[in-house]
């Protein structure tokens, strides 16, 4: 559970590369030149992790989401 | 929003997750 968290935190800080401490949809959109998802793809995918939707994706739920992801 | 709608999103959150951890990979 400790390195899943370790592995979160990782893929997290891919997302938001400010240090902001959150991620919002337009990080997820600037990540759309590294990875092979859609523009409709990343929001789908942000919608679906940013849990109470309030347009701040948290590490908390960032990382809830990787936990279902790895079937945890 | 039924089952077909939150497979096609798990489906996306998987590519989504694969996609950053090879990335992660690539650039290590």
């Amino acid at each position: 559970h400790v390195i899943m968290a370790e592995k979160a935190h990782e893929l997290f800080a891919i997302c938001d590369k400010e240090e902001k401490g959150f991620i919002t949809k337009r990080d997820m959109q600037r990540l759309q030149s590294e990875l092979p998802l859609s523009p409709d793809q990343l929001e789908a995918v942000f919608d679906s992790l940013d849990q109470d939707g309030n347009g701040f994706l948290t590490l908390d739920e960032f990382t809830e989401g990787f936990g279902s992801f790895l079937g945890l | 929003d039924g089952p077909k709608a939150n497979a096609a999103s798990e489906g996306v959150l998987a590519n989504f997750f694969n996609s950053l951890l090879n990335k992660k990979t690539g650039a290590a």
